[in-house]
């Protein structure tokens, strides 16, 4: 019953077997706090963020954070290779993970990373869809969700019209970009789910 | 359980991320 973490915000999948559970949070914990650290510094330059409530940025940082980093690491899922780069440095592949214990998070994982990444966005387009991602009004526990809203739709105006210019002959990348929006919720709750079988573990 | 973020401590690292003095303070 050793206990493995397959996440690639961790440095390994493996864990101690001689570590408490406390421990080995902490150390998991001190893996992926400079990455959430970077999102929070992310979203304080967008244009407008700083502007919302105290309590709205930290209702769309709680629920989003984990969307932002789907992202931002896509590219830690090999799809070619079927490997996972962990913070480590080292990488695995899925039948590894899969033996320690991952299951239908790692695949929908890899067919996310893989959509988007085939998408071919610019880093300036990635970042405007990252800001797309964070600023979501219908996230749990906004207070003032008609600046959420409006900030939101500023995001998509200026994401619709940076598409726009650069891809004028790829009319689908925006409504492609606009979909994987609820696949990244859906990717959200299969983590969540995750992180419970974690702490009860 | 309904609020992973909170119960993982992940609200508090934004918090003090959000507040950067702070954070600078305890580093």
């Amino acid at each position: 019953n050793r206990m493995h973490l397959v996440c690639p915000m961790n440095t390994s999948p493996h864990v101690d077997p001689q570590k408490s559970g406390h421990e080995v949070w902490e150390e998991f914990s001190h893996s992926f706090t400079p990455a959430v650290r970077e999102v929070v510094e992310f979203a304080k330059k967008i244009p407008g963020f700083r502007e919302l409530s105290q309590h709205d940025q930290v209702s769309l940082l709680k629920a989003g954070t984990f969307e932002v980093l789907v992202v931002r690491f896509a590219s830690l899922f090999d799809v070619k290779d079927r490997t996972v780069t962990f913070l480590g440095g080292k990488r695995y592949s899925v039948d590894s993970l899969r033996a320690l214990g991952a299951g239908d998070l790692l695949n929908s994982m890899f067919d996310f990373s893989e959509k988007l990444m085939n998408l071919g966005l610019s880093e300036e387009e990635m970042s405007l869809f990252t800001a797309v991602v964070l600023v979501s009004a219908d996230r749990s526990g906004i207070e003032n969700v008609n600046s959420v809203e409006a900030l939101q739709e500023t995001l998509i105006r200026a994401l619709r019209s940076l598409i726009t210019k650069n891809h004028p002959n790829e009319a689908s990348i925006f409504t492609k970009l606009l979909l994987k929006l609820p696949d990244l919720r859906s990717l959200n709750n299969m983590h969540s789910e995750q992180l419970l079988a974690f702490k009860v573990h | 359980f309904s609020d992973p973020a909170s119960n993982l401590g992940l609200e508090d690292i934004i918090r003090k991320a959000l507040m950067g003095n702070l954070e600078d303070r305890q580093e």
